[in-house]
């Protein structure tokens, strides 16, 4: 069956577009098969992988609302065994419209579940989530297996970090009780300064062996990509960004086998 | 009267709480008084104040929801003439209890109208918003007589100016006809990398005047103010950011006479 990963952290601008298109774009390359949801209504993920703002109509609000069935809201991008649901505008008013519905957190589960136990199911779906904790994120973690917390390597960032993880243990308590921490990804380091080197050394000493060893420095390259519509392996092979979302890629496997 | 200023942007990680707090400081450094009203959930702006979580009840979500008047919401600073009103955990939850209720959309306006009419009203209301155009947003917007919008130096936050500039006009075309766009802020800017110069031109090219001529560089300094509880003026008086910020409230107070 297929394994649902969310993206999720309420602090914006701490890298979950990134690592949710470089990560997804890295396990297409090991042979996997992965679809993309774009639950962001900024619609970055689907910037990122060339999806044109005049053509995303049928994407994540129409599958959440129901109008799509999830084979019709698939775009190929330009990484083979890579399909994206893109976010159309529409998405923006889809908390409004959610809250007075039935079921209002289990939409996208109840979407997902049939998908990811028929034949035609990607090996991982990944969704990449708005920076808030609203109910377009508690649709995505609801849903999921399991989630990876990209953390920004800043003071605000580890802040907010116990948020982050008290709504997760919430949500395994009462709306998905499978739902499992995959792992905290510390971002945009740079080990010239010495506030990441704190900020790395605070998490690893409260969350362990949850936090991944593989960290991501910050590199322009990965800041660039996504204004040519492609992840980083593609827009600059040999970058730090294309070695450490690898490096991640690999760790995340492996992690993958003890769940 | 007192002038009402949102400090907004949907993407995330722009700067949106570092210019709140730094031209909330740098202002009453020029003898101007100024509330601070923390609209985010995740209380930023109140860590970055000094404001332990522990004791941040009766705030913006109990001045919302009509629980407490304005003037008991009310906290002292480390800086003569600035006060704030923190985000308590419940301001997570307003979302939900906001879209039930009535004039969803003028609950904050119907509050600080008569405040800033009042003889104990600050120069101005700065209010910190979260990264998102939520119903928090939006009061916020309704509210205000003018927008600041923080923009990192960044093609993805470059991507979602249209959205907020888009939902400004919407707003003052029906929630609220004196809502003015005061300037766009160039953050986080990079000379050494092209990346930020060619934001920077993009932005100067499309939006012109609306770009305010100071910028804020990426500082280090910046990002570890917070975790001091002080404003950066307080924190490294001599940094890069601290004589930014201080331009940018002369700037911010000249354009204040074109309106
Ligand atoms: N390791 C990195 N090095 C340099 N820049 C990075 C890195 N990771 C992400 N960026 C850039 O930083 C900005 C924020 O990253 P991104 O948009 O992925 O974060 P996000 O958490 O998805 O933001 P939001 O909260 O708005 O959804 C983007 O402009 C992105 O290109
Ligand atoms: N000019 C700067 N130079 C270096 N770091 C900065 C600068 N401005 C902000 N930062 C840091 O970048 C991060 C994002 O800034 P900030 O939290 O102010 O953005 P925000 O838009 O309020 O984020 P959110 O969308 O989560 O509310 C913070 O860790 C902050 O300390
Ligand atoms: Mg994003
Ligand atoms: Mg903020």
């Amino acid at each position: 069956a297929c394994r649902i990963i969310a993206v999720a952290n309420q602090k914006g601008g701490v890298g979950k577009t990134t690592t949710a298109i470089n990560l997804s774009s890295a396990l297409c390359q090991r042979g996997h098969t992965v679809t993309l949801i774009d639950l962001d209504p900024q619609g970055n993920a689907s910037t990122g992988l060339g999806i044109d703002r005049a053509v995303r109509h049928q994407g994540s609000y129409a599958l959440i609302s129901g109008a799509t069935p999830y084979r019709s809201s698939l775009r190929p991008t330009a990484i083979p065994g890579l399909s994206l649901i893109p976010a159309e505008a529409g998405l923006a008013g889809a908390e409004v419209e959610l809250v007075m519905s039935d079921r209002r957190e289990f939409r996208l589960r109840d979407i997902l579940a049939p998908v990811s136990y028929g034949n035609a199911a990607p090996n991982f779906i990944v969704i990449d989530c708005p920076p808030s904790l609203n109910l377009l994120s508690l649709n995505a973690l609801v849903s999921a297996h399991a989630v990876i917390i990209p953390l920004q390597a800043e003071f605000l960032a580890l802040e907010g970090l116990t948020q982050v993880t008290a709504t997760i243990d919430r949500i395994r308590k009462s709306l998905n009780p499978t739902l499992a921490l995959h792992g905290i990804l510390l971002t945009m380091v740079d080990r010239r300064n010495n506030l990441s080197e704190l900020v790395e050394a605070d998490v690893r000493g409260f969350f362990g062996g949850k936090v991944y060893q593989t960290i991501i420095p910050r590199n322009v390259r990965l800041s660039e990509a996504p204004s040519h519509g492609t992840p980083i392996s593609l827009y600059d092979a040999k970058s730090a960004g294309t070695l450490a979302y690898a490096q991640f890629a690999e760790e995340f496997l492996a992690r993958e086998m003890t769940f």
